[in-house]
């Protein structure tokens, strides 16, 4: 029996948005943990990597650990019938073929089930190796959500720069070039506005705008997002889900030919 | 030019 109850169901409408435009289909490993999610994009330039911790759902509740193959356009459509305020459990027996989402109103007066049917994926699943980051870059995630959008317009890369004195985004096209410089903040009266760069030793990478665009659609989950970066390795993009867990892309580099 | 890199050439299967 496996039984995840969240108090808000617009959390996991977010979780959705936030993968949906990716990955047409997933499969979420269920065990005592938690709740994990491992998916390449189709072209498989890109990892998501989804993490829901037990102890952040108001009931969880897995006696055997359980692959549920879902569609996620399926998922999208039920979870649209669902106010933001309502509870969500999501339930499914041992082997089943089917999971059940029930959305319950706060008042308890209505209640609506849905049952969908779950797929066999045979997804691959990617050893993610432990990586000293030569840069790591706190900001928040609105500003990288409009730094993206706005420098998708001039290329379809772009270039991160990470030195100690700051973070350079760059991309040059027809039109001409663009630059976006943030500088570490020195004191800031709300964490959440603060962009903050722990450097080892300074690293450009160039990364395809259209998947940082991508990512950003995680921006309602978190006030930041955390950008790791090496140099010839994944670009780490994540975002905390406060109390639950987070959500972590991983986009490989764009390299000289 | 430069050429987009696939994920799974970093990441090994498992």
């Amino acid at each position: 029996m496996f039984e995840a109850r969240l108090g808000q169901a617009t959390i996991l409408k977010k979780i959705l948005d936030a993968i949906k435009d990716l990955l047409n289909e997933a499969t979420f490993d269920c065990s005592d943990s938690g709740i994990q999610l491992q998916a390449m994009d189709n072209s498989h330039v890109s990892l998501v990597s989804l993490t829901l911790r037990s102890d952040g759902f108001d009931k969880f509740r897995c006696d055997r650990n359980l692959s549920m193959g879902m569609n996620l356009g399926s998922m999208a459509k039920i979870l649209k019938c669902a106010n933001n305020e309502d509870n969500v459990t999501m339930k499914a027996q041992d082997n089943a073929d089917t999971v059940t989402i029930m959305f319950e109103s706060a008042n308890q007066e209505k209640v609506s089930d849905y049952e969908m049917k779950l797929m066999n994926l045979d997804q691959e699943h990617l050893g993610i190796p432990e990586t000293d980051f030569s840069c790591v870059v706190r900001m928040p995630a609105m500003e990288f959500a409009r730094i993206c959008r706005d420098l998708a317009q001039f290329s379809e890369s772009v270039v991160i720069c990470c030195t100690k004195e700051g973070v350079k985004f760059s991309a040059s096209g027809d039109v001409g070039t663009a630059n976006i410089k943030l500088a570490q903040t020195g004191s800031v009266d709300k964490e959440e506005e603060a962009v903050i760069i722990e450097m080892q030793e300074p690293v450009t990478l160039t990364f395809a705008c259209r998947y940082l665009n991508a990512f950003t659609k995680a921006t309602p989950l978190s006030t930041q997002v955390q950008l790791s970066m090496c140099a010839d390795v994944p670009l780490v993009v994540e975002y905390a889900i406060k109390d639950l867990g987070h959500i972590r892309y991983y986009l490989a580099p764009k390299i000289e030919d | 030019s430069s050429k987009q890199t696939s994920i799974s050439s970093f990441f090994k299967k498992e």
